[in-house]
């Protein structure tokens, strides 16, 4: 599903660089269930937004699905990231003029769908992270776990193949959290959805099949 | 300090409302570290922006350093803001341009200090949440936890006498966790500074003298 080889990412500031990424290699086997622990700055997000296409490394390859990354044009990574991988962001990035039920639709708007059908998956979406009588807030009408749990909902809604999360559980208390990772191992199990989460708390990370951690941007454990 | 009695807030939403809390009656000493906990929704962030005069109750009383806070007209509102607060937010809101060291300097943009003083207590600061590396980079230039780390460093350069932090350590791993709470704890003691800190995790909430729950906006525990 995913190898990385020799992944290195740096970052221009100022008259500098920084290396974030210095040499990760990595394979995740089609529905297996990776955490990501690691000290704050070690380039967990980074690695993750290049597992995401959503930034793309300076060196290395990412072979995702058998195909190479950087050989896929503009058109085809759009694709990719809206049809086969959900993201939830660690700073969630919804919407802010758009209600709980819009933000979580937002990725069928690119499907085939009928309007109908689309609202319907985003309404048991949001059941399925506890949030049906919040669907039309907006994001400042509601608390930093439930704007998580859009975030979520959004990730899941389009069926992904690959759910790429940063740290989900941030913002959670611990039944609430405990609710979510039952969630993602049911989706994990049913649906051999693979997941790559990123975790600071050790007991959200042992609901994962493995765990490696990094540090100064390299893979340590 | 802090009195609070019988704090009611009532939202409105669309045709309807939304009782956010119920009746909270809570006493804080100068010199405490309460840490407030519930799950999420149950009304913490909204029970912390009144305490930080950045939201007012719809029904109660708050009385902070033997003054009722409704009597306070809007310039002294925001002047005891500047000066005796400082506020955490859970999710940071960092000034988008603006560096990681010009953020943390800004409380003390309207204190009577020289340029050159203020910048080396935001130095300071930053380098009290190990940020000194960082000092120039943009917000979108810092991991999440870094972030998270210049908001605390904004909340604690003016020396406040009240410290209000909505989820400190939400984005970070175990070991800077560790080192944030730290800090707080030797500012507790050594300043006599009162911390009122949400948090969802009880290892971070033990490094409080107190610990109350929040359930359905009213105080069980
Ligand atoms: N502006 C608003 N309009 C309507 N409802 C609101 C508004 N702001 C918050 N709420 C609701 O009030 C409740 C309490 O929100 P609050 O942000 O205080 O929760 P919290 O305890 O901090 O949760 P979390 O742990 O998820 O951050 C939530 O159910 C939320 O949906
Ligand atoms: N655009 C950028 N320019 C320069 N440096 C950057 C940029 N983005 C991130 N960095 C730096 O790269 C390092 C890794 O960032 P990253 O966001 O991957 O960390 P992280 O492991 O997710 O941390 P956290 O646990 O705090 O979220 C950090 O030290 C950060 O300051
Ligand atoms: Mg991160
Ligand atoms: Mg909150």
């Amino acid at each position: 599903m995913i190898r990385l080889e020799r992944i290195e990412k740096e970052y221009r500031i100022g008259e500098g660089s920084f290396l974030a990424l210095n040499g990760i290699d990595l394979t995740v086997g089609k529905g297996e269930f990776l955490a990501i622990t690691g000290a704050s700055g070690s380039g967990k997000s980074t690695l993750l937004n290049i597992l995401g296409l959503l930034d793309r490394p300076t060196r290395g390859r990412y072979v995702l699905d058998g195909r190479e990354v950087s050989s896929l044009d503009k058109a085809e990574r759009a694709h990719h990231r809206n049809r086969f991988i959900g993201f939830v962001f660690q700073s969630f990035n919804l919407l802010a003029r758009t209600s709980a039920l819009e933000n979580a639709e937002l990725p069928l708007v690119y499907s085939n769908a009928e309007p109908a059908a689309r609202r319907e998956r985003a309404r048991k979406s949001l059941a399925d992270v506890g949030l049906s009588s919040r669907e039309n807030h907006l994001p400042t009408q509601l608390s930093g776990g439930q704007q998580q749990r859009v975030a979520i909902a959004r990730a899941l809604v389009n069926e992904p193949v690959l759910l790429l999360a940063d740290e989900p559980t941030g913002n959670l208390d611990t039944r609430t959290s405990e609710e979510i990772m039952d969630l993602l191992t049911r989706l994990n199990r049913e649906r051999e959805l693979t997941i790559v989460m990123i975790t600071h708390e050790p007991s959200v990370a042992a609901y994962a099949g493995r765990t490696i951690a990094l540090r100064d941007g390299m893979i340590v454990a």
